[in-house]
Order: structure tokens, then sequence, then C-alpha cells
């Protein structure tokens, strides 16, 4: 199944090397920023599972409360042949509707814009409602996948949502700072 | 099916980007790098395929006649909530069996890597055959969406192969050249 692939791949491919590394790099973050992450409960990948799959590559353009902050120190590794091959996750702060200021580590499951972009080509043979179901596989298979791995337990949130009819624009804030 | 997912995943997320970017990266190389890629036969993204799914992610273990040389520029972009996701290919010196060096832009294709971390953990239930299989659909895919695609044509060269039973400790560095 095309979702269940997509999963291991994001899995193998990417939180396998980065989630286990994840406190390490804060920490690394940490001394050079004063201690600013101080909340250990946010020390975690919070990872954007949007169900119609529509992904924005900026996130500040889905809400103007979510504001890019700085970046974690890159991961770097020797991957498939790319010498030093660069993995970095972003902090955002997010206004809450307390007027209050969070800072989190987050992202969108880039597999899911390729969900996407293959239900726009005609030659996939993809359309809307395999989308659908395969956004939704592919979100019960990472679940899956991620509570059996040990060297990942603890260090990411899966954030699956749909958006409601009447789009509140502040809609995806309130939805990450829920969680 | 897997493969098909993965071969989708692997154009839309990745050589759609880089490969229409490709020349003006080896431009900007040539230019701080006193035309040192003249060759424009080899202008090209050389992606390793083996059957196998077996993957050195140091190129030159595979095969001490491979060695790395240099990093094209990296082509920096936002990503699904990424800032400034990092997409670079290395440049390696192949030696020939008639003892000229070649300079070659290659890498292996990821998604093997994807497969064989599957066909390995027991919860994926997906065996040695399976792997196979799903290996030379990838391939047979790729290749179909990439003849389709005009913005990648002239970019890249497939390099699909079987490891023979008596292993030369060369072959790969020839099997590239054979290209
Ligand atoms: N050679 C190579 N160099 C790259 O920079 C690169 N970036 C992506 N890919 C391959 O293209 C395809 C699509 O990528 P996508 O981002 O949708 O999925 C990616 C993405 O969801 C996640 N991931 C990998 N690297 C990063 C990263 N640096 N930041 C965020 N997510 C990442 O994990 C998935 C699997 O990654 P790979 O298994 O390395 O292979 C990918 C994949 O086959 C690359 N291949």
């Amino acid at each position: 199944n095309v979702a269940h692939g997509l999963a291991w791949s994001y899995y193998v491919g990417y939180l396998k090397l980065v989630l286990p590394r994840l406190k390490d790099l804060i920490s690394e973050f940490n001394r050079a920023n004063n201690n600013l992450l101080k909340c250990k409960e946010t020390w975690k990948l919070h990872i954007l599972l949007p169900m119609s799959c529509e992904i924005y590559d900026d996130l500040q353009k889905a809400d103007s409360h979510i504001q890019y902050w700085k970046d974690l120190p890159a991961l770097q590794l020797d991957r498939a042949g790319t010498k030093w091959r660069s993995y970095k996750q972003s902090i955002y702060t997010i206004l809450g509707e307390d007027k209050k200021l969070n800072y989190c580590i987050v992202e969108y499951a880039p597999p899911l814009q390729s969900l996407y972009a293959m239900s726009q080509d005609e030659s996939a043979a993809f359309g809307r409602e395999d989308r659908l179901e395969q956004a939704q596989l592919f979100c019960r298979t990472l679940g899956e996948i991620l509570q059996r791995s040990k060297e990942c337990a603890g260090c990411y949130r899966l954030i699956v949502y749909e958006e409601s009819g009447d789009s509140d624009s502040h809609f995806l804030s309130k939805e990450i700072l829920k969680h």
C-alpha cells in the first residue's frame, strides 16, 4: 500500500535518525541560547498531519500566530552516498488565545505533500478519495510504528486534524497548543 | 503499491526539485572551481539502483575506486515547515580500468534503503521476495515517471544493477563508468 511504504520511509529515513538525538540537540541549543526551551514537556517534535494533505511550505502562511524563530543545530550524516546530508528542525513561537507566547518545534509530515502531488498528476492514477484513504492509513501506520519504537518514545507528538468547514484563520495555532 | 508511492514521492519530493536546477548548480560550481566539470555528458545525476537494496551510506566503502571529491552548491528551500531545507549532491572521482580519473555526480536512491529496512522489521510483514519485487517495480515506475517529465529530461542516469555472484570489489565503479 502507498501509505504503508511512505510511513516506513518517513520513519527509517528521518524520524529514527532525528528523534533519538532530539534531546541532545535541544540541550546544545539551550547552552547557546540562555536555556530558552525550559519546558521539558515541549522537548518533542510536533508533527502536523492534516487529513486534507494541504501543506504550507511556510508555516507562517498557514496561521499568522505561528512565527519562525530559530533553528535547532543541524544533524549531519553520510546517507546513501550523500556526504554530510543535513537534517534540521525549526523552532516557532505560537501566540495563544491568552496572548502568551509558546516555543514549539513543529513541522508538517512531508509524505502527505507527496500524496497531494500524486493526486494532482493524472499519470499517477490516484484520486481525491484514494488520497484521503491513504492519508488516514499513513497516520495510523506511522502511529503504530512509533509506538513500537523504543528509541523514539516520548520524543514526538502526532497532531492529526481536519480543518473545519468555517475556516478559522487561527485554527492551526489553537490545534497545536491543545497538544 | 509500496514501490509506486515511493517512486512518486522520490520524484515529487526530490528529483522534480533538484534535476531542473542541476545545470545551474554545475555552472555555479565550475565558476568557483576552474571549470573542472568540463564534459557536459556527465552533467547528470547518476542514480544508483541496486536490486539487492543494499546501500552504503559511504560510497567509498562500496568500492575504493570511488572517492569523495567535493559537493555541488546546496539548494535551500522552505519545505513543509522546515526553513531552508538543504538538498545537495556530492561529486566523486571514479578510477577507471584505464587508470583515468572521471568526475561523477552520483548517489543511491534512498527509497531502496527504506525497502531494505522494511524487510528487516518483523512488524512490517514484508519479506525478501516482496522486497525484490518492489525494488524492480520501483525502478520501472521511476523510469516511466522520469521519461514523461519534460523538466527532468537529460538530467539523470538510472543505473540499475544486480551484483554478480563472484563479488568483484570494483564492480560498482565499472558499472557506473559503463554508463
Ligand atoms: N538523496 C536525497 N537527498 C535529499 O536531500 C533528499 N530529500 C528527500 N529525498 C528523498 O525524496 C523522497 C521524498 O522526500 P520527502 O521529503 O517527501 O520524504 C522524506 C521526509 O518526509 C523525511 N525527511 C528526510 N529528510 C528530511 C529532512 N531533512 N527534513 C525533514 N524531513 C526529512 O523522510 C522522508 C524519506 O526521506 P529519504 O528516505 O531520505 O528519501 C526521500 C524520499 O524518498 C532525498 N534524497
